[in-house]
């Protein structure tokens, strides 16, 4: 089966999204066959990976409803072994809509689990969330087996992980027993500034081995890679951004080895 | 009476609790009499401004339930003439706690247009809004004269744009008739890098004099600043995101004395 990481942290802009294109993509250059499910209404992950929304006939919204065959909702990419399930602004309104479902917390989990799914072979499926931590996020934390959590070097950043960590617990106490922190990674990190070292310091100590090695660094390659609808390991592979990114998937089943 | 804004936009870490703070900071700094109203369940305007956990025994979750004194919520910063309402995690439950209120839209609408606020003579109220279209934006939305949205100079910021847009149509035809666009202001501009440009290009030619001319620039003193709980007005006076929300605020009044 699968191992399925929900991509969470409700601070906004901390590199969630970029850090689900660009771990997928890492895992499928080495030959993993990677799943990415957008559970994002703004849809940035879709877009990223170059499904225009013309193409967004089947989303991860008719997903949940339990309304689409997965040969219909999950999407090639232009990256080998890397496939999609797509995001629109239709799923902004699943929090109020699944609100009387009484499975709506495990909607994705049973989405996930299908019979159907075991064709595709998937290793990884990562699961790129909205920041808040509403209804679509408790999804993707009941459906996953760990949540990685991007955690960006600035100081409001670090103000939220506590609630995080609460939230996680309370899954695993009510539905997920067996929830585990895969990680926590720092993105957007520049060696050259106090904050982000400072940042680094109070994570690594509070934390402790929860904290990735591998540190993702503020990288401008990065941040345009989405404009061509393509990971930063395509966009430039040699770039800094393409090199961390790759020594994280190494780090992250390095770790998952030892379990 | 006073000024109502709501500072707003779904993609996360575009700055919108910045820009609230900076821009509060910076017209109070001029001698008028700020309000800001934090709406984030995270409350980071309110660490920002220097209100400890501790100290919010009444929050904007109080104000919206019309449970509280407005001597009560409303209280002093460092920063003078600034104000704030501020906010804890229990927010996050008032999405679906308020869902059943028919006057749900309306609630912090009302709060704010209580009698008993006269008496603090605001002249603007500031309303730093959560990383979502969910009902505390809509409130916010519903509350406010106008809408300021703050524009990472990043690939992603644009996507969400016409979905905010649309929002704001909504909400002004359903609720607030007189509800118009503040601007947008182009935050973290970094003039040596194209992507910047291009946000910007595209941004002035789709939405023309929406635009402020003033741009706020990434500057780390910005970013520095929440972690000695000030506004970058104060932690660094002579900075270049200070002079810059300076100018903010001057164009802001510039353009309401034309109305
Ligand atoms: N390592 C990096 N170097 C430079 N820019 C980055 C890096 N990581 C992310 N970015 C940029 O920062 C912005 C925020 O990242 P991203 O959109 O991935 O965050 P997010 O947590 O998914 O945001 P949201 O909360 O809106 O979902 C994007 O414009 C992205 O391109
Ligand atoms: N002009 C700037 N220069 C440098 N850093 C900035 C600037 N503006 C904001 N930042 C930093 O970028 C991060 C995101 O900004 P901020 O938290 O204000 O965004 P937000 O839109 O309120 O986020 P959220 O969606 O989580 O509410 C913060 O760490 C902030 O300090
Ligand atoms: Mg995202
Ligand atoms: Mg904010």
């Amino acid at each position: 089966a699968p191992k399925i990481i929900a991509v969470a942290n409700q601070k906004g802009g901390v590199g969630k999204t970029t850090t689900t294109i660009n771990l997928g993509a890492a895992l499928s250059e080495m030959g993993n066959k990677v799943l990415v499910v957008d559970l994002d209404p703004q849809g940035n992950a879709s877009t990223g990976l170059g499904i225009e929304l013309d193409d967004r006939e089947f989303t991860t919204y008719d997903l949940l409803l339990d309304d689409v065959d997965l040969d219909q909702v999950i999407l090639k990419t232009t990256t080998n072994n890397l496939s999609l399930i797509p995001a629109t602004v239709d799923l902004s309104s699943a929090d109020i809509e699944l609100m009387a479902n009484e499975k709506r917390s495990f909607l994705l989990h049973d989405a996930l689990r299908q019979h159907a799914i075991d064709s595709f072979a998937f290793d990884y499926i990562l699961i790129d969330c909205p920041p808040s931590l509403n209804l679509l996020t408790v999804n993707a934390m009941v459906a996953a087996n760990s949540v990685l959590v991007p955690l960006q070097s600035e100081f409001f950043a670090l103000e939220g992980l506590s609630q995080l960590m609460l939230t996680i617990r309370e899954v695993r106490q009510s539905a997920n027993p067996r929830l585990r922190i895969e990680g926590v990674v720092l993105t957007m990190y520049d060696k050259r500034n106090n904050l982000s070292q400072q940042v680094e310091a109070d994570a690594r100590s509070n934390l402790g081995d929860l904290v990735f090695s591998s540190v993702i660094p503020r990288n401008v390659r990065v941040s345009e890679a989405p404009s061509y609808a393509v990971p930063v390991l395509s966009y430039d592979t040699a770039s800094k951004g393409a090199e961390a990114y790759r020594a994280l998937a190494v780090e992250l089943i390095n770790n998952n080895d030892k379990l």
